[in-house]
């Protein structure tokens, strides 16, 4: 289970904590995020790093949000709602609300009107915002799967998302996403997902283990 | 936004910057 390969590690670290526990960097993380997004052949719609929290090895091991990268969607007009319908309006409407909400919170004023906040927020957009509020406990739901097995989980196809295990990756289907990537590195997992069908692809794999192993500086 | 950890209010600052700039792009006329 999760607590046994964590006790493992925490053996590993208490050895030698200099060479075995890579350096976090939180400053780079954007900047990795999204030279892997943005260098990627494929078409992903976010990027997000899922942050362990190991902080106390006896306590269940818990991954957050540690920053994400919303790079958006080729096709806008893939909407679950018409967008006449009652429903597609209101659903608008308390979208447009909670960022309106959002914007006060970070900028620390009331805006009125702003009207970036009144356009449509997409079903991705969305998604990629409900991300921030979860965590995931002791290798529960994909990322938290990936972590506790130390291997990649690639899911394609909205009949696997939908079929999944994972009530995230449940979720990622309702909102127009098609294929769903979780990549464990040192400090937590790397999540990727698209409103394409990606099919899995090692140099995919291998361009993560470069960018998220904190130990390389990026470079120019 | 002192309630809101440092990690999540920044990607959130960066969303929503990044949102405006694209909508602007998209249909400046509207903003």
């Amino acid at each position: 289970s999760c607590a046994s390969s964590v006790t493992a590690t925490a053996a590993a670290v208490t050895v030698d904590a200099s060479k075995t526990m890579p350096f976090f960097n939180q400053e780079t993380l954007q900047q990795r995020l999204q030279t892997l997004i943005d260098g990627a052949r494929e078409t992903w719609t976010y990027a997000i790093f899922w942050q362990s929290s190991d902080l106390d090895f006896s306590s269940p091991s818990v991954l957050g949000w540690g920053d994400g990268y919303y790079k958006g969607e080729e096709d806008k007009n893939k909407r679950k709602l018409s967008v006449s319908s009652p429903a597609y309006i209101a659903e608008q409407e308390h979208r447009k609300k909670v960022l309106r909400e959002l914007n006060s919170l970070i900028s620390g004023t009331q805006t009125g009107t702003d009207d970036a906040v009144d356009e449509e927020v997409t079903d991705t957009e969305w998604f990629f915002l409900i991300s921030m509020t979860q965590s995931f406990v002791n290798g529960n739901g994909l990322p938290g799967q990936a972590m506790c097995s130390s291997s990649p989980i690639w899911v394609a196809g909205v009949e696997k998302l939908a079929a999944s295990h994972c009530e995230r990756a449940r979720q990622a289907q309702g909102f127009g996403l098609q294929t769903m990537v979780c990549i464990p590195s040192a400090n937590g997992v790397v999540e990727l997902g698209s409103t394409e069908l990606i099919i899995q692809s090692s140099d995919l794999m291998n361009k993560v283990r470069v960018l998220f192993n904190f130990n390389n500086d990026l470079g120019p | 936004s002192g309630d809101l950890p440092l990690a999540r209010r920044n990607s959130l600052l960066r969303f929503l910057e990044r949102r405006k700039e694209r909508l602007t792009m998209v249909s400046p006329h509207s903003l």
